[in-house]
């Protein structure tokens, strides 16, 4: 799950 | 990070801070959802589980533990601080928890990317943020007089989503591969829960009035 970008959102 | 992730942020901080200002300053946290307060603090502690395990930038982090330290505190001051709880709108203050966040839980387990407990969670936090506002804007609703603290922090809310979705636009253009569908639908839901209130927050500015939401 942590390879997604989105991810690097609040 | 684009501009309108960054205002978006910096809106969501100070709509964090306007209602700490209310709390901490004023002591009061009238017109104030307990309810809603309870859910963000959920949705924060699912959505930041890989905080520690995941560094993405010391940005990132800070504001992970800013929303983590400000939603549970504030939560604390409602509900354990003497003078703070005493204006607590408790009678008015009725929606369910349950009714919001199993609906949720739901959803998650059936749509979401991956089925691990950590994305089963972090989209379950999508779809509660969605609508955790929700008890928040029936209290308004029964509140006859809005004071302008509350008024803004909700406002300045509404408007972090709306900068989220241009956020989500810009970075679609910008960048490859950048479709979220389960953010994209939970965050257009979240901000058109706004709409209403948006309507009268700005007819109340225009004509120079008190924020009044018809019931």
């Amino acid at each position: 799950s942590s390879d997604k970008d989105v991810k690097d959102e609040l | 990070m684009n501009i309108f992730r960054l205002a978006g942020d910096m809106t969501h901080l100070a709509s964090v801070l306007v209602l700490l200002l209310k709390i901490h300053t004023i002591k009061s946290c009238a017109g104030i959802s307990l309810k809603t307060q309870e859910l963000y603090a959920l949705v924060f502690a699912t959505r930041y589980l890989d905080i520690f395990t995941n560094y993405i930038s010391f940005y990132n982090t800070i504001m992970k533990l800013i929303f983590l330290g400000s939603s549970f505190s504030i939560v604390w001051y409602i509900k354990r601080h003497k003078i703070v709880h005493r204006s607590y709108d408790k009678d008015q203050d009725t929606f369910r928890h349950w009714f919001i966040v199993l609906p949720c839980l739901v959803l998650a387990l059936l749509i979401n990317e991956r089925f691990t407990f950590k994305e089963v969670m972090w989209t379950f936090s999508l779809y509660l943020e969605a609508v955790a506002i929700l008890p928040q804007l029936v209290l308004l609703q029964r509140t006859r007089n809005i004071d302008n603290l509350t008024g803004q922090y909700v406002f300045l809310l509404g408007a972090y989503r709306a900068l989220y979705i241009l956020n989500w636009i810009y970075r679609y253009f910008t960048e490859d591969h950048y479709i979220h569908w389960i953010t994209w639908i939970a965050g257009l839901v979240q901000t058109l829960l706004y709409a209403d209130f948006f309507y009268y927050y700005f007819q109340s500015w225009k004509n120079n009035a008190k924020l009044e939401l018809p019931a």
